[in-house]
């Protein structure tokens, strides 16, 4: 299966909504200059698919909604109360699949195709596209890569556990 | 448990030599470097570690600690894609893996990423650096728009563009 | 103890806010960014923490752990320079402090070496970058002689050379 | 003062005799391909300085001495028993200080233009020079720029301390 395209919706520093499409592209690069949000993209794609906000360099998961400039902007009611990120999913089947999670300021709710479903049933959904959340293994996120070479020998074996 | 982790196994250090040699290939050193897998404990392996070994070219055995910060981004990269090729999941997110890479190994990932993208393996690669990102099908232009304190996408697809 | 770690303090807490403005004035953020420290103890300061702030231009206050990649580079480069104002040591050694900056960024260190290099601040850096290293006084090469199994340097003054 | 030049003997990957010399250049750069020792040459200024070696990427000071290919070096009488780097450094008072640090296979010895000295009169002489090893606030080693910015409200007290 396939990305097909991403919506985000006041998530990090993406304000209102962007969509992304990756189209036919097999080998696509996210560029731009320091500061401006392509680790934020990264943290969308680990977000919607389930991964926990500490690994997603946030203490809590109320950090992933987009925050003005405003010091006092929790007075302000114009200030996003919550936050998704969609993932179409393009099955070798040719099916597709809108994956959703949202956020509010504690909880998460995850939808398949407009339906709400437990985190479970979307993280089981994932796996049987060998997408494996718990393991992580497809995600390398900035500053990580050189770790792969010098986990420890029990990080590897249970990397290769996961997999298997 | 013996026998899932055991395929897993097999299959992923029976790769990992070939990807390693396809990454340090060069003019000056055609057979490339060498890597392994070895199981510290043989009769119950998923308890105990599993230790990877990665040599360069033309350097000695040696503890993964000493390699210098290229060599090791290059036993990282290989090592993540032996153990994809286990139950492949269907994408990899890497953000600026090429940090510590000199212009020659970052253009043996551009080749690798180039020639294994594919409906199978879509590959989304954050970089900051030309020599990786003019060689992808298209780009995502990420950029801050102050008025809205925002980050905004821009996409292109370089396809339309051969004659780069 | 508390006169030698106050004048310390004082002195460093002065200079870092000018030396982060150096380091991130731009053409569309003409006045930079601000930083600034602060004592969680102000009677006994050498026993509790000093806090470093640092906001990017057109950012609002956070934690520096929400910095990106980049962003958290010129903060560090920053308050490295500021605490080397107080009692300067008479040379920097930097080994790839640009790895995660982009062209712009590198730029900006670039230039802010090159101004303060002299006879009483004296720079080694070690880069793979070119707009960064042309830009020094003189390169040390480093290569691999591969028959001596040796690294071997040759140096080369780019002084000679001024109109590159 | 500043640091006119070097002059390592069979450290790390640099076999026999290796000289480098800064000149009057106020800002070098050291470059080459990944692997090729530009880290090992900032090893060797640290090292020359009397900073420990668990901060130079190795357990212990024997991984200090260049090793060849062969894998039984141990039993090998032509590999190096000891080796050496020299600091040419010249005070603000124009006089040349040749500081020396010679390691055998666990001990390291100390001179200051050919005479014997202990560690604490060398890191003395250094402190003079507003050398602080202790401290280590003029040398950033691979990877570690962005810590400096992330690191805790203690050790930034503690570095101040030491500075001041
Ligand atoms: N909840 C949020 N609301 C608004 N802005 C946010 C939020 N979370 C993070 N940011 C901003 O996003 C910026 C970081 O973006 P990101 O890490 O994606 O940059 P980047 O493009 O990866 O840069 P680099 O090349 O330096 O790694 C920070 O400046 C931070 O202020
Ligand atoms: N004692 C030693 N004897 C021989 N070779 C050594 C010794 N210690 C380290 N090396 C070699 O030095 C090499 C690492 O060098 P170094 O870290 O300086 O590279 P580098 O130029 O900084 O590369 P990069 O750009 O990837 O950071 C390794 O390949 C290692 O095998
Ligand atoms: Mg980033
Ligand atoms: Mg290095």
């Amino acid at each position: 299966g396939r990305l097909v395209g991403l919506e985000l919706h006041n998530f990090k520093s993406y304000r209102g909504t962007t969509k992304v499409g990756f189209g036919t592209s097999y080998f696509t690069s996210i560029i731009g200059p320091n500061g401006a949000g392509k680790s934020n993209m990264m943290d969308a794609i680990s977000f919607v698919l389930g991964v926990r906000s500490q690994n997603l360099r946030s203490a809590n998961v109320k950090d992933m909604i987009y925050r003005g400039r405003v010091m006092n902007d929790e007075l302000d009611d114009k200030v996003p109360k919550s936050a998704y990120v969609m993932a179409i999913y393009e099955k070798a089947n040719g099916e597709v699949l809108k994956l959703k999670r949202t956020i509010t300021q504690r909880n998460s709710a995850y939808t398949v195709n407009g339906e709400s479903v437990s985190s479970a049933v979307y993280a089981n959904l994932l796996k049987e596209e060998n997408i494996l959340i718990k393991a992580r293994n497809f995600l390398v996120f900035q500053g990580d890569v050189e770790q792969i070479a010098s986990q420890s020998a029990r990080d590897l074996t249970n990397l290769l556990e996961t997999v298997s | 448990r013996y026998a899932a982790f055991m395929e897993a196994f097999v299959h992923i250090s029976g790769k990992i030599d070939s990807i390693y040699k396809e990454l340090t290939k060069s003019a000056s050193s055609p057979l490339g470097g060498s890597a392994f897998l070895t199981l510290e404990d043989e009769d119950e392996p998923y308890n105990a570690g599993v230790k990877y070994h990665a040599m360069p070219p033309m350097k000695r055995f040696r503890d993964m600690e000493l390699l210098s910060g290229g060599e090791k981004t290059i036993a990282a990269l290989a090592l993540l894609f032996a153990v994809h090729s286990y139950h492949p999941s269907p994408f990899f997110v890497l953000d600026e893996v090429d940090a510590a890479l000199d212009n020659s190994n970052v253009n043996k990932i551009a080749n690798y990423i180039s020639t294994n993208a594919g409906p199978n393996f879509q590959f989304i690669v954050i970089s900051l650096k030309n020599s990786l990102f003019e060689r992808s099908d298209a780009l995502v232009g990420i950029y801050r728009e102050q008025n809205e304190n925002s980050s905004k996408t821009v996409t292109m697809d370089l396809r339309e563009y051969p004659t780069a």
